[in-house]
């Protein structure tokens, strides 16, 4: 109460992250997604996407809570329509 | 609630299922049982019957799965996906994959089958995740025991949408997730923590911490599987570093996020008459070590020292402290103490022995 937050590995974050967006929001699978520099970033918005279903502060960013809830057990069903 | 895109739904309100295997975790009879539950939950609010087949196609079909089991969606092995279901349809169409790999389990441990399985089972219908948090169809998983579990309004909502009501007479409610800026918000019952404050209500809590300007809300079960939901009475002894939680004649100790073994324990250890059947409300005053129950409209005092009851009560209610005649909730903070009593809250302040504030209950709230 509250528990302290892990340090986490900036690569394996990110690898959570994409893996979590494309199985359940259907973000696409891209060798550098974070990379693009034309528009907004698939990433973030299907990042936000997800932050504003769970009612989490809509930053765009994996911030402790955002992470928290990937981190959760869950259905395997998308959130989103495939 | 959210439909499934397209709206599918099955044309028939008979439909079939059948058990194509079972977990070696978990007794076949325990599968059976929480699979018929987890059917029951959705046919005992609309028309829909299931009928368990064997040897032959059904409409839903339930398998436990592992790794790459041939339907484009390989699990992942222990956590992450517990479990995934197909839309209304033909084929595949209804069928209920669980990962093999989890610790499917009929109570608290690990995975709760029935409560997967029940989730599982609305998307076999045509609902697909809300987000709503309190919801069974909630993407991420929690723990409700079984025996307590009421299907959620939000869920009742929505299949009731597909299929129309149930064709029983008395149509059945759940419950409805608490939001803390509902003007309508009443408390079963609030304690302080290491300086935060929890709010319970059904099988959730409003956890407020005094430097965050947002309220978390939890189920009960997160922190404390062991507690049932429906607290009535809590109260926080800083000097002991512990919180009571009181339900019905009984109550549990809890330390951090351990309940103390031996617990619960009947309320009548700590000196209530058998005529007492539970405590609506307590708070300790840190400073004289007293705790203060509130019964009705009577509240008892108890010598946390000596372990036992004060002499002279029960007392009156209303003959100490000033209108509140009856108490939900109360807990101290500051020196004042905070009664609640419907979406009303009252402050008072003990060494005047008045109440010096009255104000909405959802006040803590930033609304």
């Amino acid at each position: 109460f509250p528990v302290a937050p892990e340090v986490e590995d900036e690569g394996k974050t990110l690898q959570l992250v994409e893996s979590y967006l494309q199985n359940f929001y259907n973000l696409q699978k891209d060798r550098h997604p974070h990379l693009r520099s034309h528009g907004e970033n698939p990433l973030n918005t299907k990042l936000k996407e997800m932050q504003l279903f769970f009612g989490l502060e809509v930053t765009g960013k994996p911030d402790l809570d955002t992470l928290e809830v990937m981190k959760k057990p869950r259905c395997g069903v998308p959130d989103v329509d495939q | 609630y959210v439909f499934t895109p397209g709206n599918p739904k099955w044309k028939r309100n008979n439909l079939t299922y059948r058990i194509l295997n079972y977990t070696p975790k978990m007794r076949r009879a325990d599968v059976d049982e929480a699979i018929r539950k987890a059917l029951s939950v959705w046919s005992n609010v609309t028309p829909l019957t299931f009928q368990k087949v064997e040897d032959k196609e059904a409409d839903i079909m339930i398998s436990f799965a592992y790794r790459d089991h041939r339907d484009n969606s390989p699990f992942d092995g222990p956590n992450g996906q517990l479990a995934h279901a197909f839309q209304p349809g033909e084929g595949i169409g209804g069928d209920v994959h669980m990962d093999e790999e989890e610790a499917w389990t009929k109570d608290g441990r690990g995975y709760n089958l029935f409560i997967v399985l029940a989730h599982e089972l609305g998307h076999s219908l045509g609902l697909s995740h809300s987000n709503d948090p309190g919801a069974l169809m909630y993407p991420t998983y929690s723990y409700t025991d079984p025996n307590e579990f009421l299907l959620p309004q939000d869920d009742i909502d929505g299949i009731q949408a597909i299929y129309g009501q149930s064709n029983t007479a008395v149509q059945p409610t759940g419950p409805v997730t608490p939001e803390a800026c509902d003007p309508n918000l009443t408390f079963d019952a609030i304690t302080t923590l290491r300086g935060e404050l929890f709010f319970f209500k059904g099988r959730y809590m409003l956890r407020k911490h005094p430097a965050r300007t947002e309220t978390e809300l939890n189920f009960i079960s997160l922190f404390w599987p062991k507690l049932p939901s429906g607290i009535q009475a809590a109260y926080e002894n800083v000097e002991r570093d512990e919180i009571l939680i009181f339900k019905e004649d009984k109550y549990w100790v809890i330390e951090g996020y351990d309940v103390l073994p031996g617990y619960p324990k009947p309320i009548y250890g700590l000196g209530f008459p058998k005529t007492v059947k539970r405590v609506n409300a307590a708070y300790n005053d840190e400073a004289t070590g007293k705790t203060y129950f509130f019964v009705a409209d009577r509240y008892w005092r108890y010598d946390e020292k000596k372990k036992s009851m004060d002499h002279g009560y029960p007392r009156k209610i209303v003959s100490d402290f000033g209108k509140i005649g009856r108490v939900d909730a109360a807990f101290q903070k500051d020196g004042y103490v905070y009664f609640f009593h419907g979406t009303t809250q009252f402050q008072f302040d003990p060494r005047a022995k008045r109440i010096v504030r009255q104000m909405k209950s959802t006040s803590w709230f930033n609304c």
